[in-house]
């Protein structure tokens, strides 16, 4: 099991060998990719460790192998399919992120519960309503979700995405589910982050 | 100086505290703050004592009067003044939500280069000129920003950002921002967030 911090550093350098393809680079040394992630160089060759043997100490290594590596590793061609839950301010610019699908994650239904909502196009997905969500989940054989809801109704449908067979929630409502230990729950919390950032500039 | 992450923790009790108030709880143990966060209770004792000594273990807290300390240390009567930088998708979704009032977040100026934007009003704060970003801040004493511009705009912006006098950024693009060490820079990167947890669920 790789900790999840080692995981999101690999993607960001992942993401970060794209742009430098996109710009022409051919090789990267590991003290490039450190500063990236304001790192050190020893941190770089012990994450890129945990997914096989990459370059040697010293010579750097290739950006287009390294990525490709990278995403292999971490399962890119198996595209993931992903609901969200809540089609409110923030549902909707979720929905309309060109950026998932770069890391092979796809938006393939959306949920309100709101009968102005459902039935509406975002982005060329249709809203269904919530109460669908089994069916759907299961034929379209989605395994993640998006949690945007109101915090009132938070619990309930993290419920329902259960039960209807969801692995994984990214949650962004401020309520602390409780789910069975089936479902992997991430929680972002905005106005914490927001919050957090100023304190360091007292 | 305190911890991002003991500050991050300490912000989550605070928002569980003011949900216990709302339901007429008027007293919590240390264990009861610790499975919110899925942590100890000395972790919890811990936390709290970088702010002053609250409570003696055993014995519980008085859930207001911890709230309100801890709005105390965190510095929540005092109003941060916050502006957005990119009135698309997410911009939108950030500038309608009501819950960074709750931590002393106020939103007070947002900006976009699209001149269909400019001059119209989103949750009734008029959309301004990016080019008038250092008289606006400096105006309303603005020393915080969220950045929701697309990537290939995003240092361009984030270096006005820092010569209009902003201290603290939210960083939202997928760009590694370069600035002077006067600005603190927090990176949210959701399609990071989202891809890491798909890969909890393999
Ligand atoms: N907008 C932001 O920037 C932001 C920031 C931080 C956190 N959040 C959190 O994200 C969540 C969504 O925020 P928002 O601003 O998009 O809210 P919103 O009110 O704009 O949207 C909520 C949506 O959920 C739908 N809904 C309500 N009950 C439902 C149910 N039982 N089943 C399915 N859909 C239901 C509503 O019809 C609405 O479309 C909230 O929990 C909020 O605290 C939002
Ligand atoms: N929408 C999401 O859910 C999401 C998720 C993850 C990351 N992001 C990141 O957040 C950023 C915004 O995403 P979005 O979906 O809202 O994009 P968007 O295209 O909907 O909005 C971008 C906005 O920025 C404005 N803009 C462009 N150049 C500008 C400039 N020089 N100065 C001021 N404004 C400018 C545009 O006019 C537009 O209104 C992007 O960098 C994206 O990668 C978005």
């Amino acid at each position: 099991k790789i900790p999840k911090k080692t995981i999101q550093r690999v993607l960001i350098y992942h993401r970060y060998l794209t742009f430098l393809l996109q710009q022409g680079t051919r090789d990267i040394s590991s003290k490039s990719l450190a500063d990236i992630l304001e790192t050190t160089p020893s941190q770089v060759r012990k994450d890129l460790s945990c997914f096989g043997r990459f370059g040697k100490s010293g010579s750097g290594y290739d950006v287009l192998e390294l990525r490709d590596l990278i995403g292999k590793r971490l399962g890119f061609e198996k595209l993931r399919k992903v609901c969200i839950a809540g089609m409110g301010n923030l549902g909707v610019a979720l929905a309309g992120y060109r950026g998932f699908e770069d890391l092979g994650l796809t938006i393939q239904a959306v949920f309100d519960s709101d009968p102005k909502k459902i039935n509406r196009k975002f982005d060329g997905l249709v809203c269904r309503d919530i109460k669908e969500i089994a069916p759907v989940v299961k034929k379209n054989q989605i395994d993640m979700a998006v949690l945007t809801v109101p915090a009132g109704s938070a619990q309930e449908v993290a419920r329902r995405l259960e039960n209807a067979g969801i692995r994984a929630i990214l949650n962004f409502t401020p309520v602390k589910l409780t789910l069975s230990s089936r479902v992997k729950v991430s929680n972002v919390d905005l106005a914490v982050e927001l919050k957090t950032l100023s304190f360091f500039i007292r």
